[in-house]
């Protein structure tokens, strides 16, 4: 942590303001708390939004999401990776202006959806790219 | 609406009101690249359609077997194994390339039963499908029409046939030719593909029907349909489909007669890559200028 100067405070409130408030490394505490990055469960269910009687198959996807931080060690986190070493050090000395590395997916896989067209003709349509199957740090 | 609580529960994070589901409801539709919901005509049976025996013609049975023979790679991609489809509907090689390279199959239920207006003499030979809803912005691959040829109904046939000339029907196993014609401006037939069927064979075949689908997709205007012709290949005396020993409209639903059509998608690889469509900003937001010469298509708005 720098030595704080005075004019070095009134920098980071404006920043502060500027940025919205919380810094990660200057609130230890928050920064702990929240988990690090990580694939979460989302089902996209097509039975719940009641399309049952055009969608032949399937009746939902597992689509999930990314969440949680990817903080300072990055060797904490699975699937750094090399370059978002390079981005946490960065945002390191420059935490207002370079975000830090961001939690998003590293590997994503396909799905196939088959239902009905208006005139009972039957559409299997395949989708890339519609399935987290695992999230890391960019 | 449920998600992940940070200590790997699900939760019911809300519950949307009415509008709010009809919000999902169209960003999920537009995420599957539906401009609207769609309505078909033939309800499915409540219960688990992909066990469903009965109930469910040709047409959707194809595609059944084939979405039951993708599997997911390591890559992501997804890929054919061909053993189910093979069997059940006798499919070649080049019909599971299509099905790999594809990112659209459609199977096309035979309409050539209800038309009017179109005066060949058999009823039964004639085909017709609706391509109202083939997704836009997508190149055909390949197509095909699927017919059925069913052995007993050829002995059928020979059997009640009277034996004008005994040497023609007497247990030699006969040759049928059947010529495949589109229905083309002032009801002129213009050939398609012809092949030459044993009257001891007996499953599925199919004749590639890529061409007309092309242009009836560029001039729908001009889709009048095909025509079936049927002959004896020595007399070359022309008989009826049945005699051949083709299912028609009339037939076991299984059994069906349909086409099926493979596309692929020619969005710009970024909008495939996104599934199929790119979020569109708000009019406001869009200053003319930035949009003039823009190479990619006009976007839906949402």
């Amino acid at each position: 942590i720098r030595r704080q100067t005075p004019n070095n405070n009134k920098k980071r409130s404006k920043d502060n303001e500027e940025f919205g408030g919380w810094n990660p490394y200057a609130d230890l505490d928050a920064r702990l708390s929240r988990r690090s990055c990580q694939k979460k469960n989302l089902y996209v269910s097509f039975r719940d939004l009641g399309w049952q009687d055009w969608i032949i198959a399937p009746d939902g996807y597992a689509a999930s999401y990314c969440n949680g931080e990817c903080s300072f060690p990055l060797n904490a986190h699975m699937n750094a990776s090399n370059h978002a070493i390079v981005q946490t050090l960065v945002h390191l000395m420059n935490p207002y202006r370079v975000p830090k590395p961001c939690c998003a997916p590293i590997k994503l896989s396909s799905i196939s959806v088959l239902y009905f067209d208006d005139n009972s003709n039957v559409i299997l349509k395949k989708y890339r790219n519609m399935v987290v199957k695992s999230c890391g740090c960019h | 609406f449920y998600y992940d609580n940070g200590v790997d529960q699900t939760v019911v994070h809300k519950h949307l009101n009415k509008r709010e589901k009809k919000e999902m409801q169209s960003e999920i539709l537009h995420l599957l690249g539906l401009e609207h919901r769609p309505r078909p005509v033939l309800m499915l049976p409540s219960k688990k359609k992909l066990e469903v025996d009965d109930g469910l013609s040709s047409a959707p049975r194809f595609l059944i077997d084939v979405y039951q023979s993708l599997t997911e790679e390591d890559s992501g991609e997804l890929k054919l194994t061909p053993d189910l489809i093979e069997r059940e509907f006798n499919v070649s090689d080049s019909d599971v390339h299509s099905m790999d390279e594809a990112d659209i199959i459609m199977s096309f239920v035979n309409r050539g039963q209800h038309l009017h207006g179109i005066r060949h003499h058999h009823s039964f030979g004639r085909f017709w499908f609706d391509l109202s809803e083939v997704p836009a912005q997508t190149t055909v691959i390949s197509a095909e029409l699927r017919l059925y040829i069913n052995l007993t109904m050829v002995q059928e046939n020979m059997n009640t046939t009277e034996k004008a000339d005994e040497e023609e029907t007497e247990g030699k196993s006969q040759n049928f030719s059947i010529t495949l014609y589109e229905i083309g401006l002032e009801d002129s037939l213009i050939y398609i593909d012809s092949m030459e069927i044993d009257s001891h064979q007996e499953g599925w075949v199919a004749v590639n029907v890529s061409v007309p689908l092309q242009k009836w997709l560029v001039k729908p205007e001009e889709n009048f349909g095909l025509q079936l012709v049927c002959r004896l290949s020595t007399s070359g005396k022309q008989i009826s489909a049945r005699e051949v020993g083709l299912v028609g409209s009339h037939g076991n639903d299984k059994l069906q007669p349909f086409m099926v059509a493979f596309f692929r998608s020619s969005m710009p690889s970024t909008q495939k890559q996104l599934g199929q469509q790119l979020p569109v900003p708000p009019k406001e937001l869009i200053d003319d200028e930035d949009f003039e010469n823009d190479e990619v298509p006009k976007r839906s708005s949402r």
